[in-house]
C-alpha cells in the first residue's frame, strides 16, 4: 500500500505531467526535470515512478503518455465514482462549480442541505435535495464518497449518518476531526495550511 | 531558509499541538506520540523541532506551550498581516466566512470584484469594494498579500496588477500557475489533491 505522502507526489506529478504534456507535445521527460519543475528531490522522483512499474529509458528519462497512464491506473482515476456533497453554502457552491474533478474520476451527482431556504434552489447545476432524501440515495445510487460542507459542530452528526448509509470515503472540509469505522477513510482539507509558507516568507520580506 | 515541505510540517504540528493543549490541559508530548497521531517519522519530528531550536527533555519529551511558541515565531504568526481577497464568488465567499485565519496571523480586510451586482453588497461581513479602488488600498494600507479567488482566465492579468500595486505574496486559488518577480511568492492551492488519496482508497475498497 503506498502511503498519503506518496499519493500526494504521484498526483503531483499527474497534474504536472498532463499540463505538460497538452501544452507542449512533449513525448520524454527526464526525473530531473520533474524534479526541478516540482522542487522534489530526483532521487525520490525515480523511486516514485519505480513504485507504479515506470523505469526510465536512460538519459531520455520517460514517456510522458505511459507515466500519465501508469500513474491513472495506480490513483484509480481511470474508474469513474459519483458523489454527494452535504452542505451548499459558500465552500459547497464552489466545489459544486468546479469542473475540473471529472479529470479524476469523480462526479457530483446531488447536493442536500438542511436549509428551507435552499432546498429546491439550484445551486451551480444542482439542485438541492432535502436530507430526508440522503440515505436512501446514496443507498440507491451505491455511492461511495461523501464531501462534507457544513459547520463544524454538525460534521460528527452528518459523518455518522454517512456512514450508516453505506459511504466510504468522507471528503472533511470542516475544521474538525471525525471518529469513523476503520474501513471509512476520512481525508481533511485544511487550507490555512498554505498560511505557513505565506507568513514565513513575509515575515522575512518586513526584515528588509 | 526552510524548505515549504518543513513549512508544512510545523503547520500541522502547530495545529496538534495547539488543539490538544486546549482540549486535555497536556503539558509535555513526545515526538513519538506527535508521529503516531500525524502519521509522520519520529526521527523527523525531532529534526523539526531541532531547526526551530526545541531540545527534548529526554523520556518526558517537549514542553507543549514552548512548542507552540517556538513554532510561532518561527512561522511568523506572532505578527499580523493584512489580506486583500479579489473574486467575491463562491470560493471567495467561504475564504472571507472562515474565522479561523486570525490564528495564524491573518485578516482579510478588504474584498473587490468587477461584478457591478456585487460591488456594494456585503459578502460574509465584507462590502464588495470595485476593482478601481484595489491599487490605491493596497498601497494606502501597505497590504503584503493578495488572495485571488476569480476565474483562472483573468488570474495573470489581475496577478500583475496586484504586483505593480505592491503586493509581495499572492494566495492563489485559480487552477493555473502564474508568473510573478522573483521576490513575490505564489501559493497555489489545489483542494483536487485529495482525491487521489480518496479515489486510491475507494480502488481498493471496490476490490473486496
Ligand atoms: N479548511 C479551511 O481552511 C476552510 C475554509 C473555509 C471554510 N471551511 C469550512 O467549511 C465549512 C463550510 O463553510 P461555508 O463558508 O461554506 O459555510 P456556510 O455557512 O456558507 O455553509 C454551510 C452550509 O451547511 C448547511 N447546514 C448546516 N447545518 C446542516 C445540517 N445539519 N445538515 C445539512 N446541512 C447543514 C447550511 O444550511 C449551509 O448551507 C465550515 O465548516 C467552514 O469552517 C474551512
Ligand atoms: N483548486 C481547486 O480545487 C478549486 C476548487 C474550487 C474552485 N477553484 C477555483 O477558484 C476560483 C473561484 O471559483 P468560484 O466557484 O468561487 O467561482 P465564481 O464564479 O463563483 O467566483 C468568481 C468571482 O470572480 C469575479 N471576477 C471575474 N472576473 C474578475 C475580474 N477581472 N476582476 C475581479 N473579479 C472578477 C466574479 O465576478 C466572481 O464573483 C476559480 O478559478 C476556480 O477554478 C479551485
Amino acid at each position: 500500500r503506498l502511503s498519503r505522502l506518496v499519493l500526494e507526489r504521484l498526483m503531483r506529478y499527474y497534474r504536472f505531467l498532463t499540463e505538460t504534456a497538452a501544452k507542449e507535445a512533449v513525448e520524454t521527460i527526464t526525473s530531473g526535470e520533474i524534479a526541478e519543475a516540482l522542487e522534489i528531490d530526483p532521487t525520490q522522483v525515480r523511486k516514485d515512478f519505480a513504485a507504479v512499474g515506470l523505469i526510465g529509458m536512460g538519459r531520455v528519462g520517460f514517456d510522458v503518455c505511459e507515466a500519465c497512464r501508469a500513474i491513472r491506473v495506480t490513483l484509480g482515476f481511470n474508474r469513474s465514482y459519483e458523489a454527494v456533497l452535504v452542505g451548499t453554502g459558500h465552500l459547497g457552491g464552489a466545489l459544486l462549480a468546479y469542473p475540473n474533478f471529472v479529470r479524476y474520476g469523480m462526479r457530483i451527482v446531488a447536493a442536500f442541505d438542511n436549509d428551507k431556504q435552499k432546498i429546491g434552489q439550484t445551486v451551480a447545476g444542482q439542485i438541492v435535495k432535502p436530507m430526508r432524501m440522503l440515505k436512501p440515495f446514496i443507498k440507491r445510487r451505491k455511492i461511495r464518497l461523501a464531501i462534507l460542507t457544513t459547520p463544524a459542530h454538525v460534521s460528527q452528526m452528518l459523518a455518522d449518518r454517512l456512514v450508516a448509509a453505506g459511504v466510504k470515503a468522507i471528503w472533511n472540509f470542516t475544521p474538525t476531526g471525525l471518529a469513523v469505522p476503520p474501513d471509512v477513510l476520512v481525508r481533511n482539507e485544511h487550507i490555512s495550511i498554505g498560511l505557513a509558507e505565506i507568513a514565513y516568507h513575509l515575515k522575512d520580506q518586513a526584515a528588509c
